[in-house]
């Protein structure tokens, strides 16, 4: 799984 | 590892037969076992009842009420039974909040395995409920 990328939010 | 001693360090790993009943270790042990897709039918009845001692099921009513256990469908299996996943909602409770960076969200989840915290985020990502303010994850 990737993970170190990006901010992660509600949809 | 040789079998046996995998053998004697599974059931320890997993705390089978544990002493702790409580709410606590309840928990612990959903987060364990978080976004492993298992038969509704045995969940309580084998998994959780082994590793919690005298579980009642009211524990985990109480746990998915304040919201700190999701569980999600992941496939029907005949007519009256079907594939349950548990999932820790610390990662719910954390978005909630606001848009976070991954190792915001490990923390948050407590730490612990960074798999099945991944595990988790993703069971998430594919039940539409999580994105990513890029489209990198999906590229990778």
């Amino acid at each position: 799984h990737p993970r170190a990328v990006g901010r992660w939010s509600l949809t | 590892m040789p079998p046996e001693v995998l053998a004697r360090f599974l059931p320890a790993w997993h705390g089978i037969g544990a002493e702790s009943s409580s709410i606590d270790r309840l928990a612990d042990v959903v987060f364990q076992l978080q976004g492993l897709a298992l038969p509704a039918s045995v969940i309580e009845r084998d998994v959780l009842s082994a590793r919690v001692r005298d579980y009642r099921p009211r524990l985990l009513d109480e746990l998915v009420s304040m919201g700190e256990v999701v569980w999600a469908g992941r496939g029907s299996l005949g007519q009256q039974d079907g594939r349950v996943a548990l999932i820790h909602g610390r990662l719910r409770e954390q978005l909630a909040r606001r848009p976070s960076f991954f190792p915001e969200l490990y923390t948050a989840a407590g730490g612990g395995d960074t798999d099945a915290v991944l595990d988790a985020l993703w069971d998430l990502v594919w039940a539409g409920e999580v994105t990513n303010d890029t489209f990198a994850p999906l590229r990778a």
